[in-house]
C-alpha cells in the first residue's frame, strides 16, 4: 500500500451526495455508498455519516466531462472517477457516462469504485499490489469482495486498528467476568525489558520476539496470555531471531545469522531457510534490525554503525551508495536491537531497555516530553 | 470504442496523466518526449507498478493493461504537482 501523506485529524466524518447518478435510485445509491464506506470503518474506529445538506466532510458528486475541477472525466470507459485525498478535500467524483451498476456483472460496479474512491479520501494512494482495493484498476465486479489485507494495513497505517470488533456484522460479545484483561504485565520481561525483534503482523498486530518466546503487543502493554513459544506459532522457526518485518505483500521474512524465513501469517511459505545473499543481494548477514518504511515501501537493513536501503524492484536492489551511516538518523545509535514503523506512522528504534521515536518529516530523533530515549519497559511493555 | 487504442502519443499521455512523467523531459513549447530512454523508464515503472514484465517496451502486455478502465487519480506523485480542490 502506499500512503499519499495526508490524513483526517478526526474519526467522524461527514459525506453528502450532492449529484447523484442519472439512472440509479437515490436510495439504491445511498446504500451502496454507505456499504463503501463502510468497507473501511470495519477496520478501523471511523465512522461515516451522511448528511443531505449543509457543510461535510466528503462531498459525492456524478458528473460529465468537464466538471469544474479542471480534471474533466472522458465518457464511458477509461476513468471511471477519481478522489482528492484529505489535505485537498476528500471529495469524490464519478464519470456519470459510466454505466453504474448494482450487484450486477454489467456495467461498473458502483460499490467497488465506490469503496475505491473513498481509500482515496482517507489518504490512501494507489497500491501496487494486484489483489488490494487500491490498486488502481477496475478488474470486474467481485460478488465475494473482501478487503486485501494489503488495504487493512494501509488504513490502519493511517488510522489504526479497530477497537470494538465487530467485523462481518454485529458487535462483539461482551467479556465475561472472569476474562483476563487484555494486558498483562510480564514481571520477566519487565526485569529485563530488552528483546530481539519487534514487528508487524499482516494483520497489524504488533509482536516482540525474545529467545525462544514472543509476546503480542497490546495498546496498553503485553496481551494476556503471553509468552508464547515462537516455535509452536511459527512451525519451523528458530528462536533467538536477529530481525523480521512483514513487507506490504502480507508475508512476514524474519532473520536469523547467515539465513532468512518467509511466513504467509504462521505457515511457512515455500522451502526455507534460504541464505540472505541469496534472497537480500547487498544485505550483510547477522542484521540488528529491519523495517519496511511505509513511506517509500522500501525496506531498510541495520547492523552495528550502518544500515542499507533494500528495493526489491529495483536491480540492484541495494545501491552502491549503500551501506550508510546509522548516525544520518539523527539522534538514532549505533547497534540498535530492533525497530518498526508502528501503525502510527512514526518509527521506532529499540537498544537495551530504552526507545527513540523517529520523526520521517523532521529526519530526527523527536522533541518531546519526557524526552527520547524513553523507558521500553513502561511505554511499551505495560510495566509499572 | 476503447479509450485507448494503443499510439504512442496516446501512451505518452496517459503516462504522463498518470504521474510516470517528469515535466522534465517533455519540450516545453510542443509538449513532446524529449528523450526516448526517459521514456522507455517510464513505461518500465509503469510496467513495474502494473506488475508487467518490466522491459520498457510499449507491449501488447502494457497496451492491454493502459485500456482497462482504472481510476483517474494518479499512480505516482511528487513532481510537484499539487491539485487545488476546486
Amino acid at each position: 500500500y502506499a500512503l499519499q501523506g495526508s490524513r483526517w485529524r478526526i474519526k467522524n466524518l461527514t459525506y453528502r451526495i450532492a449529484k447523484y447518478p442519472s439512472r440509479l435510485n437515490h436510495a439504491d445509491v445511498d446504500l451502496e455508498l454507505a456499504k463503501a464506506f463502510s468497507v473501511w470503518s470495519d477496520y478501523t474506529d471511523l465512522t461515516f455519516t451522511q448528511k443531505r445538506s449543509g457543510q461535510v466532510h466528503i462531498e459525492i458528486r456524478f458528473e460529465t466531462g468537464e466538471h469544474g475541477d479542471g480534471d474533466p472525466f472522458d465518457g464511458p470507459g477509461g476513468t471511471l472517477a477519481h478522489a482528492y485525498f484529505p489535505v485537498y478535500g476528500g471529495d469524490a467524483h464519478f464519470d456519470d457516462a459510466e454505466t453504474w451498476t448494482i450487484n450486477s456483472k454489467r456495467g461498473t460496479n458502483l460499490f467497488q469504485v465506490a469503496a475505491h474512491e473513498f481509500g482515496h479520501s482517507l489518504g490512501l494512494s494507489h497500491s501496487d499490489v494486484r489483489s488490494a482495493l487500491m490498486a488502481p484498476f477496475y478488474r470486474g465486479y467481485d460478488p465475494a469482495f473482501q478487503l486485501d489485507q494489503d488495504d487493512v494495513q494501509g488504513i490502519q497505517a493511517l488510522y489504526g486498528r479497530k477497537t470494538q470488533t465487530d467485523i462481518g456484522g454485529g458487535s462483539a460479545p461482551a467479556p465475561a467476568p472472569n476474562t483476563p484483561r487484555p494486558s498483562a504485565e510480564d514481571p520477566a520481561l519487565c526485569a529485563d525489558p530488552k528483546f530481539d525483534t519487534i514487528f508487524n503482523g499482516a494483520d497489524g498486530s504488533t509482536f516482540i520476539f525474545k529467545g525462544e518466546n514472543y509476546w503480542r503487543l497490546t495498546e496498553d502493554g503485553v496481551a494476556s496470555g503471553y509468552p508464547r513459544l515462537i516455535s509452536r506459532a511459527w512451525p519451523g522457526l528458530p528462536g533467538n531471531i536477529d530481525a523480521a518485518f512483514t513487507y506490504k505483500n502480507g508475508k512476514t521474512y524474519f532473520f536469523k545469522g547467515s539465513k532468512y524465513w518467509r511466513y504467509n501469517g504462521q505457515k511457512m511459505d515455500g522451502d526455507y531457510p534460504k541464505d540472505i545473499s541469496e534472497g537480500f543481494s547487498g544485505i550483510p548477514d547477522n542484521l540488528d534490525a529491519a523495517l519496511v518504511w511505509s513511506g517509500n515501501g522500501k525496506i531498510y537493513f541495520y547492523k552495528g554503525s550502518k544500515f542499507w536501503r533494500f528495493d526489491p524492484t529495483k536491480r540492484p536492489p541495494v545501491k552502491a551508495t549503500y551501506p550508510k551511516p546509522i548516525s544520518n538518523w539523527e539522534g538514532i545509535p549505533d547497534n540498535i536491537d530492533a525497530a518498526l514503523q508502528y501503525t502510527n506512522g512514526y518509527t521506532y528504534f529499540f537498544k537495551g531497555g530504552s526507545y527513540w521515536r523517529f520523526n520521517d518529516r523532521a529526519f530526527s530523533v523527536d522533541t518531546d516530553n519526557p524526552a527520547f530515549p524513553r523507558s521500553t519497559a513502561f511505554w511499551w511493555l505495560g510495566c509499572s | 470504442a476503447p479509450a485507448f487504442e494503443g499510439g504512442l502519443s496516446q501512451a505518452t499521455m496517459y503516462l504522463d496523466k498518470f504521474g510516470y512523467l517528469s515535466p522534465k523531459i517533455r519540450n516545453p513549447t510542443s509538449g513532446h518526449i524529449i528523450d526516448e530512454s526517459l521514456f522507455r523508464k517510464a513505461v518500465a515503472e509503469f510496467q513495474s507498478f502494473a506488475g508487467l514484465n518490466t522491459t520498457g517496451e510499449l507491449d501488447e502486455e502494457t497496451k492491454k493493461v493502459m485500456a482497462m478502465p482504472r481510476c483517474g487519480v494518479r499512480d505516482k506523485v511528487g513532481f510537484g504537482e499539487s491539485r487545488a480542490k476546486r
